[in-house]
């Protein structure tokens, strides 16, 4: 059986649209722990990871199972969670369906059809990383806004004690700069200078969900993935990038 | 040129 609630449907709609960004479809694996999921783009460029401890959830009861979500079905339906509406995800075995239910005056239940994703789990590669910027969320999140009007890339370059932004146009630049001493870092890690270029249009899909107070850790390395962790109401998300390179 | 790499070359 797998059955859990949480306590705010729209801090969960955020997750999912998020995910639903950068994926078609992904794999809930559910066990007493949590739930876990992994799942790359289809064009393989970025990875999400998923990680819900069962401490997140206001209930939770599960044994193992792998649950295939079509992502565009779940989010329009996580579009109907309303501001108090606790949210309870039931898996119905006979059915074979993900029952998604709205708490609040009454219950509102979608049933949700279920994908055969089985053996489709996506390994997620360790790297390692000597350079992590703890940054204010929605520092990050205007800044790659800010480099959007210029580019359809940035540069990310990291130092001891300096995070840079960097994005070039035909004939306009853009560079945001955060030092150690700014308010918008938390922390700044690394020993070595090092810089890597990303496509804008993903990043701003992985920050999608993140607004004010939400804080984001990344880890650069030289023409390496970037690699991105924050949490939204105790969902952990993890993303990787994969870099562009000079040829 | 720029190039976009896959993850698959990380892995």
């Amino acid at each position: 059986m797998f059955k859990a609630k949480l306590e705010s449907a729209k801090e969960f709609k955020k997750v999912v649209d998020t995910m639903a960004t950068l994926l078609d479809e992904i794999c809930l694996q559910v066990n007493e722990e949590g739930v876990r999921a992994a799942a790359m783009d289809p064009s393989h460029v970025a990875l999400l990871s998923l990680n819900i401890p069962r401490i997140a959830f206001e209930d939770y009861q599960a044994d193992e199972h792998e649950i295939g979500i079509e992502l565009e079905a779940f989010k329009k339906i996580m579009n109907r969670a309303k501001a108090k509406d606790k949210l309870i995800l039931e898996l119905d075995e006979e059915r074979n369906r993900l029952n998604v239910i709205f708490e609040n005056q009454g219950k509102r239940k979608f049933s949700l059809s279920l994908l055969d994703l089985s053996g489709a789990t996506t390994k997620v590669p360790e790297l390692e990383y000597h350079n992590v910027i703890t940054i204010k969320g929605d520092a990050l999140k205007e800044a790659l806004k800010d480099a959007d009007l210029i580019s359809d890339h940035v540069i990310m370059r990291a130092s001891p004690y300096e995070f840079k932004i960097e994005a070039k146009g035909d004939l306009n630049d853009f560079t945001a700069e955060f030092s150690s001493e700014d308010d918008a870092i938390i922390s700044i890690e690394g020993e070595e200078e090092v810089k890597s270029a990303f496509n804008l249009e993903y990043l701003l899909d992985m920050v999608k969900g993140v607004s004010k107070g939400d804080i984001v850790k990344l880890y650069l390395g030289n023409d390496m993935p970037l690699k991105m962790e924050y949490s939204l109401a105790g969902c952990e998300l993890m993303f990787l990038l994969a870099p562009r390179i000079e040829e | 040129k720029k190039k976009q790499l896959t993850l698959d070359a990380f892995f």
